[in-house]
């Protein structure tokens, strides 16, 4: 049991290293509180180029977003979801950060279907299909657009 | 398994509507207020999900669309499997009450839950992100992080 | 005592529905959570146009931003701050919601100062003043453009 | 009172910097991580601000520009106010220890808090709202809320 969750752990944090690579060109690790015990706390740690390795919770807001997407994509690649749903998840990156991770979207979404919520150009321009939400008098209407 | 339509009938802002999905990245966009949250918590209710913070409803009736005099709410995803079509079906009324269909035939919540796990599906999983969650991993003590790695292994 | 709260709380409640409509064209106001118990909590309701009240915890991401904008704003129509730093305010706000608050920032600039931090050029096209921050091997620089 | 300008010597991911700002509108913008936040902070601490919450800090030393040699941290606020210029400084060391001068004459914390005070500023006061905290008004529990009426009756 212990054998399964350390490997788990290995195999989550070099894809997490590989997401976080390929939005940021950093690093990315996890690695346990107390090394080898299994029931202390997971630590997430990053490398931004050109910067220091800084506790987590001292990222700026766009990188907390991108460390948090590579996290969960890491995952999805160790255990895959059928499909996965954004709510916003775009809200703090700037127009470059959020093209990059609408592209890596789109190259994920090759294997798994996504579902995003979003108000930024830059994420709705690499969809293949856009709904669009409107609403007249309380009632909310939808329209579909195929765009590949 | 992928999710090919969703259609919700007076559920929150919606009095009837049906969408299609594709099987790749779908962006939903409009103004503020205009419905997009509320169709992922059209997604999550017809999954099962139990709480107010999910569906932002102190209790069930309130996800009855409220300009009218709609008695019933009913969301319903059609998913593609490999051996077909699945429907999932949930639908409340004013007292509350919840009732579930799996391609038409009547569910107990914990059956139509178990069926989603096998396809590796869960209401409030970490695959379903809601508006302002998304820093949450990183905001989360190591301890429940660390949980995340357990249900995976 | 009891009087001074009171007649705190219909200013701000007041101010608070001028805020709110110049941004929605809704209705907005304060009351107790017991009527005439000062001990009580706070309650904050708003009806957005075409829309029926409802508890401020079901509004949408938006409409929340917009909400707690008009409630800070009050507070500070009837007990000025000399000046108020906002860090990402809009993130949550589409365009057309954006212009209007950074307009209504631009008016209430001309007896306050605002020190905002935007990613949106909705809210930057109405500053005075812009100061462009870039990072470069992990120092910051800082270049500033007076726009009126 | 406004804030005329704002000195930052070895500040987070400022080594140097000197920026003005008008009296009227002002809007800090540029990449992500690239240093906006850090300006807030920046106020923030030279008001007086305590607590590692409000400045992504575990600890005070973490707050020196970390990327060379420098002992020390210095931020100064240059305030414009009806009877001429106040200059307000705080300077951290390695050993977490801070110091305070109000136009060039060394005070302690409180003097300059209450100082401020009587200006209607305050470090962490509700008209400096730190990124992602706008909805906290709206997420508060009713009585914290009207705890806020309470200050300014
Ligand atoms: N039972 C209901 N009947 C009718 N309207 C409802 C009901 N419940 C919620 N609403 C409305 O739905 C709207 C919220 O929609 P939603 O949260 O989906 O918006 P959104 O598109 O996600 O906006 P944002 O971009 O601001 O996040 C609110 O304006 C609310 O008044
Ligand atoms: N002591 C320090 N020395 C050098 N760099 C530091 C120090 N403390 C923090 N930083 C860096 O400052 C950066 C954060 O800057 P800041 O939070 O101001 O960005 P931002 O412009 O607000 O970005 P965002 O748009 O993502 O919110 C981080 O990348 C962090 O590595
Ligand atoms: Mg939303
Ligand atoms: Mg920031």
């Amino acid at each position: 049991k212990r054998e399964v969750f350390f490997k788990t752990l290995l195999e989550v944090s070099k894809e997490f290293n590989a997401v976080f690579k390929e939005l940021t060109n950093g690093r990315g690790w996890l690695r346990m509180e107390e090394k080898g015990n299994m029931d202390s706390g997971l630590i997430i740690e990053v490398e931004i180029p050109e910067k220091k390795v800084v506790n987590i919770d001292s990222l700026s807001g766009g990188e907390k977003t991108l460390t948090a997407l590579a996290f969960i994509l890491a995952l999805q690649r160790h255990k895959p979801s059928p499909f996965y749903i954004f709510d916003e998840a775009d809200e703090a990156l700037d127009p470059v950060n959020c093209r990059k991770f609408s592209k890596l979207i789109r190259r994920e979404a090759s294997k798994t279907q996504f579902i995003l919520t979003s108000l930024r150009k830059e994420t709705l321009v690499e969809a293949q299909k856009i709904i669009g939400v409107t609403v007249n008098e309380g009632l909310s209407k939808v329209v579909e657009v195929e765009i590949k | 398994l992928t999710i090919k339509s969703v259609e919700l009938i007076n559920f929150k802002s919606f009095k009837l509507a049906n969408i299609s999905f594709s099987a790749g990245f779908n962006a939903i966009t409009g103004p503020n207020g205009s419905g997009k949250s509320n169709i992922v918590e059209a997604i999550n209710f017809a999954l099962g999900i139990r709480g107010s913070r999910a569906l932002r409803a102190e209790n069930v009736p309130q996800l009855i669309f409220n300009k009218g005099k709609a008695r019933k709410a009913r969301v319903t995803i059609v998913f593609e499997e490999s051996r077909g079509e699945v429907r999932i079906s949930r639908e409340i009324n004013r007292r509350g009450r919840s009732r579930y269909l799996l391609n038409g035939i009547r569910k107990t919540r914990t059956q139509i839950v178990d069926f989603l796990l096998k396809h590796n599906v869960q209401p409030g999983g970490h695959n379903i992100i809601l508006q302002g969650d998304i820093t949450k991993i990183i905001k989360m003590k190591p301890v429940e992080r660390r949980a995340v790695i357990d249900e995976i292994s």
